[in-house]
């Protein structure tokens, strides 16, 4: 199965 | 004051179109050299910044940086009151709690103003780096769209491998499976037709289904896609405008 990443653990608050 | 004249409504009603159905509270900031907003989806998973150039309209004039928090939903209403060819002006003041859209039919000399009630959406403003994608693809739009809704019919992941002169869709799924590989190539005649790839690491990402569906919405408004792909980060969808462009950045899957 596969886990599904999300946007903030990525691109940080500007 | 913010007057922003497009010249025809189907434009701005193609780019709402692009995105309405996965985010639907947007703060429009419009600026003296433009319009962007930017929005993530409720599963924080897809990530819509939007760029609307000067030169996207008849004519442009923001005297101070406004911003329009708007219900995508009703807006959209709004906008189904206009006719496509007819000129549509967004106004607002300096410190609005609604915008002003007149649809203006020349020829006919037919007028039609709306009022859109403006929300204060907190949402914070994510920083998008430059990254450094391993993978750039520029392809037909109409033909990613077609591989996107018939292979997410078959699995809700859709995987994307590129290697040095190939692009692999594949998805595995409770029904079987289904798999489409694409060459680069360059059509002389019909440059828009071409895919062009260029390649520095091969990548191998997995994607969910219904995120690519709604990211293939944005291909009404441009030939192409421009896909941009990095095994460290979120992977980037990007239909241009005349000016200014829509763009979407999706997490990926990852093995657990």
């Amino acid at each position: 199965k596969r886990k599904q990443s999300t946007i903030e653990q990525f691109f940080g608050k500007s | 004051m913010l007057e922003a004249k497009f010249e025809e409504a189907s434009l701005f009603k193609r780019i709402i179109d692009g995105f309405k159905d996965c985010v639907q509270l947007v703060n429009f900031q419009c600026k003296e050299d433009g319009i962007i907003a930017q929005a993530v989806d409720d599963s924080r998973v897809l990530l819509v910044s939007l760029e609307i150039g000067i030169e996207a309209f008849q004519n442009y004039r923001c005297d101070h940086p406004v911003t329009l928090g708007i219900d995508l939903t009703s807006l959209s209403k709004i906008l189904r009151c206009g006719n496509n060819t007819d000129n549509l002006t967004l106004i607002a003041d300096d410190t609005p709690d609604s915008v002003l859209l007149l649809f203006e039919d020349t020829k006919k000399d037919r007028i039609a103003e709306y009022s859109l009630k403006l929300m204060d959406i907190d949402a914070e403003f994510l920083k998008i780096e430059d990254l450094a994608y391993d993978c750039t693809l520029k392809m037909p739009s109409p033909e990613f769209s077609k591989i996107v809704r018939d292979l997410s019919q078959l699995s809700d992941s859709i995987n994307i491998m590129i290697t040095k002169e190939t692009i692999k869709f594949v998805a595995d799924g409770d029904i079987g499976s289904g798999s489409v590989i694409l060459k680069p190539f360059v059509n002389m005649d019909k440059p828009q037709e071409s895919i062009n790839l260029n390649m520095d690491q091969p990548v191998d990402l997995t994607f969910g289904s219904k995120y690519l569906l709604d990211i293939v919405k944005g291909s009404a408004l441009s030939d192409n896609v421009g896909v941009r792909l990095s095994s460290e980060a979120p992977a980037l969808f990007q239909f241009d405008l005349k000016s200014g462009y829509l763009q979407f950045f999706l997490a990926p899957k990852f093995n657990d």
